[in-house]
């Protein structure tokens, strides 16, 4: 609730005349944006609760009546991707991604992933290899990105289907990759 | 050497051999379309004046009304894949482009960077993109009041009084939140934004939108600061998209236009949200 009411409360600050033309002072906008970055990441804790109970009900209900708990997720957001960034796709080998639709019909999307290689395959959640698509971030925008990170492509797919309100997860993997020698792709026993 | 061509069965993208938009075929029609990034300069003046304030946070006032072209000739790039189709324009050394087409979809996406600003000539810079075409739209074009119903703005006219312009370009500038659109009897233009711009038809056909600012006096209506926003140093880049709409004015078997470009505008204004997390430990069978 507290991360809910921060977010509320920053929400009213920037209906202020001019946080919405943008005629605050150089400070004053560099406060807006630090007030409005601390609720987003405050409320990604609570979307990401939210994911969790979701998908750990679903489990169990289909195969146990157990609750498990070895299904908690770090559903994290990646709020530079719209500079191409997110530190889980550029430095982990396999990640799922989530995608939930705020609006109130199916809708679908073509999605973009900043990732550091060429090779890769996506799987949606019936078990069905994605058609992708790799194509190399621009030059001018390799030039502004964090040189920490490391993605110079970019994974396109098309997220079909997306329920109303609801969410559908793909699942991501790096072809060739280190863990994928290491461990087969076969059903291991679960422990 | 000859014309470049991206698109699907709904929409074609030409771009000339100097690298710039020059036509788009969509929903039965052709017509010469270009598209460019311009800029004014910002006005400086003597802000104890009224009547001659500088370009600033509140006012967009450009320097008698000139416009600069950033280029002559393009370098451009081709991506073509099943999924979506790329042309990548670099009109100088802080404006680049990628337009782009997927597989499915019926308009285009123009996702623009500009910045920093350079102003070693002390001069402030208000960017636009220009789209122009040959639709005869008479004057009139229209704007939207925060998503919901369109406004008609007629060129150099008011509805209650009678306008004399002493600015032309500003005095035509109108908020565009989500949509610029204009059309005449055969075809129609539209432009969705991904946030609030200034935007305008200055000339029969034509739709401009300002992307990025950078000026350095004060406009004196009270922020005491010119709009000259830095990062280490160095001018604010802006990265944003435009979604390029074209086709009949009329109804297409059924499906106006216009209703495409409200389903679209929905999606891109509310897109899905976007959850990233590390399967390390898992491979695809036990996610599933």
């Amino acid at each position: 609730e507290a991360h809910l009411t921060f977010m509320r409360e920053t929400l009213g600050i920037m209906q202020h005349h001019d946080a919405i033309t943008g005629t605050e002072k150089q400070k004053v906008a560099l406060d807006y944006a630090k007030r409005m970055s601390v609720g987003v990441r405050a409320c990604a804790t609570n979307t990401r609760n939210v994911l969790n109970q979701l998908s750990v009900k679903s489990e169990t209900s289909s195969r146990t009546s157990e609750p498990r708990t070895d299904y908690i997720f770090d559903f994290k957001i990646c709020p530079l991707l719209n500079i191409t960034s997110c530190p889980v796709s550029e430095s982990n080998d396999r990640f799922a991604l989530t995608l939930y639709n705020p609006l109130a019909h199916f809708t679908d999307e073509y999605v973009r992933v900043p990732v550091p290689h060429y090779d890769y395959k996506v799987i949606d959640n019936n078990g069905a290899a994605m058609d992708i698509q790799i194509l190399p971030v621009p030059h001018s925008v390799m030039k502004i990105k964090n040189k920490s990170l490391k993605a110079e492509y970019e994974l396109v797919f098309f997220a079909t289907n997306l329920p109303p309100m609801g969410y559908r997860t793909y699942y991501i993997e790096k072809l060739n990759s280190s863990e994928n020698l290491c461990r087969p792709n076969v059903s291991p026993k679960k422990t | 050497s000859s014309l470049t061509v991206i698109g699907n069965e709904h929409i074609k993208l030409g771009f000339d051999t100097n690298g710039f938009l020059s036509e788009v075929t969509a929903d039965g029609l052709t017509q010469i379309i270009s598209q460019e990034f311009l800029y004014y300069e910002g006005a400086k003046g003597n802000n104890e004046e009224f009547l001659n304030r500088s370009s600033g946070a509140y006012i967009f006032r450009p320097n008698q009304n000139k416009i600069h072209f950033v280029a002559t000739q393009v370098e451009i790039e081709v991506y073509r894949g099943e999924l979506v189709q790329e042309v990548r324009q670099k009109f100088n050394d802080w404006i680049s482009q990628v337009v782009r087409v997927y597989r499915t979809r019926s308009y285009a996406e123009f996702e623009w960077l500009v910045g920093p600003i350079p102003v070693d000539d002390n001069v402030g810079k208000e960017v636009i993109t220009r789209f122009t075409s040959g639709i005869e739209s008479a004057g009139t074009f229209y704007t939207d009041s925060n998503g919901r119903e369109m406004i008609k703005r007629r060129r150099n006219q008011r509805d209650t009084w009678n306008l004399k312009l002493n600015e032309e370009v500003s005095g035509n500038y109108y908020p565009v939140t989500t949509k610029i659109a204009l059309e005449d009897g055969t075809a129609r233009m539209a432009i969705l934004t991904d946030r609030a711009q200034g935007g305008s038809s200055l000339q029969d056909g034509a739709i401009e939108l300002m992307v990025h600012r950078r000026l350095l006096h004060d406009d004196a209506f009270g922020v005491g600061e010119a709009l000259n926003e830095t990062e280490h140093g160095e001018g604010l880049i802006a990265r944003g998209k435009h979604f390029f709409f074209f086709g009949q004015s009329g109804n297409r078997s059924g499906v106006s236009l216009k209703a495409s470009e409200r389903i679209a505008q929905l999606g891109k204004l509310l897109p899905a949200w976007k959850f990233f997390s590390n399967m390390k430990s898992y491979n695809s069978e036990e996610w599933l």
